[in-house]
């Protein structure tokens, strides 16, 4: 499982 | 994006721009803490890097820079501007017992051991705790003007909404970020005594104690 550490929250 | 976390968000705004507004119009930011501010200041800052790394959407970049210069105009404000107003006798709050530790934990616990992510996990529980000094400077004064508690109470509103966005986006979409919901809940803890208070003494300006 790949985690994609984007953040898309404020 | 869910109506949750729409409303959290305008409420965080609403909340930025109440504190920016009464420090402006009153020219002065007496009961206001410098500290919380500064930290505050410091968490967009650490959490917000990623808009020079990646681009989410319009509205996240806008609201983004939004928060970011507010905070900074706020610290201006407190320090530069109006300082002759400013209560530092009453702010003293040791900051640096929260920001080691936090510090500390976002090295250890956090999603990934790289440099943009222990800054976001940094900032995400630095904000958790980044109102104590606000809350300490009214419980040791023992009184907040009216406009301080609405500005307390669209700020810890903004997190409570962000717990039913979490609860929504589990649901929804099977997303959670666990750093995240444990700080949220941390955070949104903090204000319940202030959410009591605000409530039963409808918002006025009160004696008030932590």
């Amino acid at each position: 499982r790949e985690f994609i550490y984007q953040h898309d929250e404020l | 994006m869910n109506i949750f976390r729409l409303i959290g968000d305008l409420s965080h705004l609403a909340a930025i721009i109440i504190l920016l507004l009464k420090i402006w119009k009153s020219r002065s930011c007496a009961g206001i803490s410098g500290k919380s501010q500064i930290l505050f200041a410091i968490v967009f800052t650490t959490r917000y890097l990623d808009l020079l790394t990646s681009f989410i959407s319009l509205y996240n970049t806008c609201m983004k820079v939004i928060y970011i210069g507010c905070a900074y105009a706020t610290v201006y404000l407190i320090y530069m501007k109006f300082r002759a107003t400013y209560d530092g006798n009453h702010d003293s709050f040791r900051v640096e017992f929260l920001v080691v530790p936090v510090g500390g934990l976002a090295v250890l616990i956090n999603h990934d051991f790289s440099f943009l992510e222990i800054l976001w996990t940094f900032s995400i529980y630095l904000e958790s705790v980044a109102i104590l000094p606000q809350l300490f400077m009214i419980s040791k004064t023992g009184e907040a003007e009216t406009i301080t508690t609405h500005y307390l109470f669209c700020l810890g509103l903004y997190r409570a909404l962000y717990l039913f966005n979490w609860i929504w986006r589990f649901y929804f979409e099977g997303f959670f970020d666990m750093i995240a919901i444990v700080a949220g809940v941390v955070q949104t803890v903090l204000y319940c005594d202030f959410f009591y208070l605000y409530v039963t003494k409808d918002g006025k300006g009160y004696r008030f104690s932590i």
